[in-house]
C-alpha cells in the first residue's frame, strides 16, 4: 500500500458517497446518468467476485464490500425509489457500444484466458469508459449541478492518483501491470475536458456549464 | 504479488 493508492481509494470512497447522499439528500437523481451507475454496479460485481475465494486484507474485504453495496443502493435509489426523477430522455448514451467492444477486448487481450481473469480484465476495461454516459449526459442538458461535479471530479482523481500509485509500484515493488495502466490511462484522459471545466469554473464558485 | 493475476488493487 502507498500514498497514492491509499488516497486513490479515499478519493473513490468519497465520490460513491458523494453521489450517494446527494440522491438521498435532495430525493432526486436528476441529471445523473443511471447508465453509468449500472455499469460501475457491473464493474464492481464484476471484479469482486474474488471476495469469496481470495482474502487479501480486512482492509481489502470491508472497501469491497462498500463499494458493492453503495453501486447497487445507488442503481436501487435511481430506477426504483426516486424512478420519478430519472431523466431518461438525456440518459441515452448506446451502451451496448461499450459493453461489445469491451467483452471482444477483454477476451482478445487478457492476461489469462481463466473465467476470473476474462472477468477482471471485463472489469478493468469497462471501468475506463464507464463514465461516458454520465459525459455525454451532461453535454445533453447542457449544464451539471455543483455537487455532481464534485463527485466527477473526486471520481476522475482517483484513478488519476492510481497512475501515480502504479509508477510508485513500478519503481519501489517492480509491479507493473499493462492492462490496467493503460485502462487506467484512457480513463483519466476522459476526464481531462471536465477537469479543466471543473478547475476553471466550478472551483470559481461559477456553474458548470456547455458548451464551456 | 508480481504475477500479474494476483489482483490486489481495489
Amino acid at each position: 500500500m502507498n500514498i497514492f493508492r491509499l488516497t486513490g481509494d479515499l478519493s473513490h470512497l468519497a465520490a460513491i458517497i458523494i453521489l450517494l447522499l446527494k440522491i438521498w439528500k435532495t430525493r432526486s437523481c436528476a441529471g445523473i446518468s443511471g447508465k453509468s451507475q449500472i455499469l460501475f454496479a457491473l464493474v464492481f460485481t464484476t471484479r469482486y467476485l474474488d471476495l469469496f475465494s481470495s482474502f487479501i486484507s480486512l482492509y481489502n474485504t470491508v472497501m469491497k464490500v462498500i463499494y458493492i453495496m453503495c453501486a447497487y443502493a445507488t442503481v436501487y435509489l435511481i430506477y426504483g425509489k426516486f424512478k420519478a426523477t430519472y431523466d431518461g430522455n438525456h440518459d441515452t448514451f448506446r451502451v451496448e457500444f461499450l459493453l461489445i467492444p469491451v467483452v471482444l477486448l477483454a477476451v482478445l487481450i487478457n492476461h489469462a484466458f481463466a473465467p476470473m481473469e476474462i472477468l477482471w480484465t471485463f472489469s478493468i476495461y469497462l471501468e475506463s469508459v464507464a463514465i461516458l454516459p454520465q459525459l455525454f449526459m451532461i453535454s445533453k442538458t447542457g449544464e451539471a449541478e455543483t455537487i455532481t461535479t464534485h463527485y466527477l471530479f473526486f471520481l476522475g482523481l482517483y484513478r488519476t492518483l492510481y497512475l501515480f500509485n502504479w509508477i510508485w509500484r513500478f519503481y519501489f515493488e517492480g509491479f507493473f501491470d499493462l492492462i490496467a495502466v493503460v485502462a487506467g490511462l484512457v480513463q483519466t484522459i476522459l476526464y481531462c475536458d471536465f477537469f479543466y471545466l471543473y478547475i476553471t469554473k466550478v472551483l470559481k464558485g461559477k456553474k458548470l456549464s456547455l458548451p464551456a | 504479488p508480481l504475477d500479474s493475476t494476483a489482483h490486489d488493487e481495489l
